[in-house]
């Protein structure tokens, strides 16, 4: 067993369901 | 047949001024010559001296991404749907003048290898088309591949534009885009396209591919979003061949590229020391669910929701990573047991370290919630992390080295989905090999014993 030296450990869940209709923000956002 | 061996070219772009200014149409190759003779010189170098039977390159690694909708309106082209049937490189002039996909398909006949290439789209439109731009036409940020033959096979609009991208319009609607060859069904998206389901989850789950090809420009955001720690862990989640092709520009934090199995990291590429590319290459399986190696899905919360949370007299603290706040719990001594839980997400913590350094502060975080700023996407997340320094005010704040080491571990969390990408980062960005972790089928991610 050899000992790690982590930084991060880490389980990343998406959770589609509960998105908005959609992800990107665009240009609109920034103008 | 059973196996293919594939080419991932991170190409170090050189990107122009600001380009905010027109120039005319005889002057439209000079952008991206110096940009294509690389890649150029990669994909007949994999094909060649390597014999991979396919290339892919960067997003944004012909033209950069320093434009405005109308300087960058000059280099693009009218690319037509596969259905056509175009060898370009045979039919130069078939849809007009264009060069980009012509050199493209030459090089992919030329080599007799299959090229994947990000570039952009232009269709005209008109008024009587509501949604046409002001300017009469729609631009897109665009995927092509060429087969072995120079044959146009696929082309993919990106759907999720990242927030800068305001020289390309949305397509109105997804598509998932998919094609055959000899070695296996291939899905194709891009970058910022990875967190939403349409196209990602789809394109695995529906259409069943093999393989993933994935040009990206993708700037690393420690703790949870570096291209590598992240990209290999949804080609595991999500059980597809990725091959993931990066931008090189490390003043940006761009760097990160690999060829990605679902039951091992094949190659992988980081390097924030030069400005130089990399082309990486290895052998895949076709299709990987047909293997004996392919691994069980897996039931996220199977673990998680069997056992009681652990109690603990710590106090709870608030941390951010990447805008979002988490609720932490400080790992005190060198070995434990915690659980720390928000809203409907508990995450537990087993740990063992072999000698905790006085001065390292390590954290079990959770996150359930609706992430808000470049995009807005649903996220339950369980970590441990490193904090910046001592003071834990700093958990979540990116941090590049750890000396305390971690002899045994088990986190797992009571998630409401079955889409859960883990990642192992180690001292320096690494990624830990898959010798020394598991992840079981109830959903723990475990060092190995």
């Amino acid at each position: 067993r050899t000992p790690l030296p982590v930084l991060v450990l880490a389980l990343y869940g998406r959770v589609f369901d509960k998105d908005p209709p959609r992800l990107g923000q665009g240009p609109r956002r920034f103008e | 047949l059973d196996a293919l061996t594939v080419a991932v070219y991170e190409h170090a772009v050189i990107l122009p001024n600001k380009t905010e200014t027109l120039v005319s149409q005889d002057k439209c190759p000079v952008p991206y010559e110096r940009e294509y003779r690389f890649l150029d010189r990669a994909i007949k170098h994999s094909a060649k001296q390597r014999n991979a039977q396919m290339t892919v390159t960067p997003e944004d690694a012909l033209y950069g991404w320093k434009f405005s909708r109308e300087t960058i309106s000059l280099y693009l082209k009218d690319i037509p749907a596969p259905q056509v049937n175009w060898i370009t490189c045979q039919n130069t002039q078939r849809f007009g003048y264009t060069p980009v996909q012509q050199r493209l398909s030459c090089l992919a006949k030329d080599n007799s290898i299959y090229v994947v290439a990000n570039i952009g789209d232009k269709k005209p439109c008109n008024a009587s088309d509501r949604q046409c731009p002001p300017d009469g036409r729609y631009q897109y940020n665009t995927d092509v591949v060429f087969d072995s033959e120079g044959r146009l096979v696929a082309r993919y609009h990106k759907y999720n534009l990242f927030a800068p991208e305001i020289q390309f319009d949305f397509p109105k609607d997804s598509e998932s885009v998919t094609f055959e060859t000899p070695f296996g069904k291939f899905g194709i998206f891009t970058c910022f396209d990875i967190f939403s389901h349409t196209p990602a989850v789809v394109v695995v789950d529906e259409f069943q591919v093999d393989s993933v090809l994935y040009p990206v420009a993708w700037y690393n955001t420690l703790p949870l979003l570096s291209a590598v720690p992240f990209h290999s862990a949804w080609a595991r989640a999500m059980r597809v061949n990725l091959l993931a092709a990066n931008t090189h520009n490390t003043s940006m934090h761009m760097t990160g590229s690999g060829i990605y199995a679902p039951e091992a990291v094949k190659v992988y590429h980081y390097d924030m020391e030069t400005e130089s590319g990399q082309l990486m290459l290895s052998e895949l399986k076709s299709r990987p669910r047909n293997e004996p190696t392919y691994p069980a899905a897996v039931d996220w919360s199977a673990y998680a929701r069997s056992v009681k949370p652990f109690l603990s007299e710590q106090s709870n603290f608030p941390g951010m990573i990447y805008f979002d706040e988490l609720t932490f719990i400080e790992l005190k001594r060198n070995t434990g047991n915690y659980t720390v839980c928000q809203k409907d997400l508990c995450c537990h913590l087993t740990y063992k370290m072999s000698e905790k350094r006085t001065d390292e502060v390590y954290a079990l975080g959770a996150f359930d919630g609706l992430h808000t700023v470049e995009g807005q996407y649903y996220l339950q997340i369980c970590t441990l992390l490193k904090c910046q320094i001592s003071d834990l005010r700093t958990c979540g704040e990116p941090v590049g080295s750890a000396f305390t080491k971690l002899e045994e571990f088990s986190l797992s969390g009571t998630f409401a989905t079955r889409y859960v990408f883990p990642q192992i980062i180690l001292s320096g960005s690494q990624l830990a090999p898959e010798r020394h972790y598991e992840v079981l089928r109830d959903g723990r991610l475990r060092s190995r014993s």
